[in-house]
């Protein structure tokens, strides 16, 4: 039978006219190759569940998306992955919150809902599920980049809120500020 | 956030969704992603797959991903009984959607009805829908959202609104 494949990116406050061209064509590039990795998958007669952990995981890798790389920071520095995975087939599920290592959290997810005995797992505790499964580690900083640092500062100035340290092990200022992905996803996560 | 849902060539559907949350959250915070039912959720017998991303608060509260597939099978089972709220819902959309609306009506109510309730509790965001068949749809009810489809019998596209 057929495939078929959808994806989304979350919300920014930017209106599409004040991108410029090139954050434009970066943002499409991403969401193309994305795109063909699914349908890869998908054409090869691969399962949905494939198609859909392969391509987040792609987009969890590309610091243009607030997921896995290039996440937003928690009020506190950090960056807090949330992710969720579901089979239509057997109603089978697995969702993880509070991750700050693995590398990549749909992966964690689904070896929830594969190789767990249920559905939910946050914090610490997801992280030593996922090390447990051999899910690849990452240091935090893996995920650090300079443009969603500074969304965070001026967001907490804005908010007369303390602003913590730089992360350890953070790029050197503006040694990732080449990567501006333009939607600031304040708006919602 | 970040999200898929797909369509195998065996028919079966899945979803996932993936999130760094909000920027500047405190107190361990998490929306609607990681919640099933509220920002991801598939179901073969309903015949839908759903990933959103939004304000996740108000996604959770209304239960967007469930409601979503529960509105289509029903949609789809009973189409003639619900005649009346869905000529109220077509009447109510623009001009423009009306074809697409009446050609992909069951995916297209049980979508855009989700969407208006999170409005009408003030929250904002959009999802994305697979069907059984293969129909991809994009409802939203704000900007800045980035979009993709791709299919076995028709090429990918991106967009962003």
């Amino acid at each position: 039978g057929g495939w078929s494949l959808a994806i989304h990116g979350g919300a920014g406050v930017i209106e599409r006219g004040s991108l410029t061209p090139e954050q434009d064509a970066a943002y499409r590039a991403a969401l193309d190759s994305a795109l063909q990795v699914g349908a890869g998958v998908l054409d090869n007669g691969g399962s949905a569940l494939d198609a859909v952990e392969a391509v987040i995981q792609v987009l969890e890798d590309d610091p243009l998306f607030n997921a896995g790389r290039g996440a937003v920071f928690t009020a506190d520095g950090r960056i807090e992955h949330d992710a969720a995975i579901m089979d239509g087939t057997t109603l089978d599920a697995g969702a993880v919150a509070g991750l700050t290592r693995t590398r990549h959290p749909i992966s964690a997810a689904r070896a929830v809902m594969e190789d767990s005995p249920h559905v939910f797992l946050i914090g610490q505790g997801a992280e030593t599920f996922a090390r447990s499964q051999g899910l690849e580690e990452v240091d935090p900083a893996f995920f650090f980049t300079e443009r969603r640092w500074r969304g965070l500062v001026r967001q907490l100035e804005r908010e007369g809120l303390p602003v913590p340290v730089r992360p350890e092990g953070a790029p050197a200022e503006g040694a990732m500020a080449a990567v501006t992905p333009p939607l600031d996803e304040r708006k919602f996560g | 956030t970040v999200g898929v849902v797909a369509l195998d060539r065996e028919g079966r559907l899945a979803a996932g969704t993936s999130t760094g949350g909000m920027s500047g959250k405190r107190w361990g915070r998490v929306g609607d992603v990681p919640v099933i039912g509220a920002g991801t959720y598939a179901s073969n017998v309903e015949g839908c797959a759903v990933s959103a991303t939004g304000s996740g608060e108000y996604f959770i509260r209304a239960t967007v991903a469930r409601d979503i597939c529960a509105r289509y099978a029903w949609e789809t089972t009973y189409p003639e009984v619900e005649e009346n709220r869905v000529t109220a819902i077509l009447d109510s959309c623009p001009p423009e959607m009306i074809c697409s609306a009446h050609m992909r009506r069951p995916v297209y109510i049980a979508a855009s009805a989700e969407i208006r309730e999170v409005g009408e509790l003030g929250g904002e965001g959009g999802v994305i829908v697979m069907t059984r068949s293969g129909e991809a749809w994009f409802e939203m009810n704000t900007s800045g959202m980035y979009r993709g489809a791709a299919s076995s019998t028709e090429p990918a596209w991106v967009a962003i609104y």
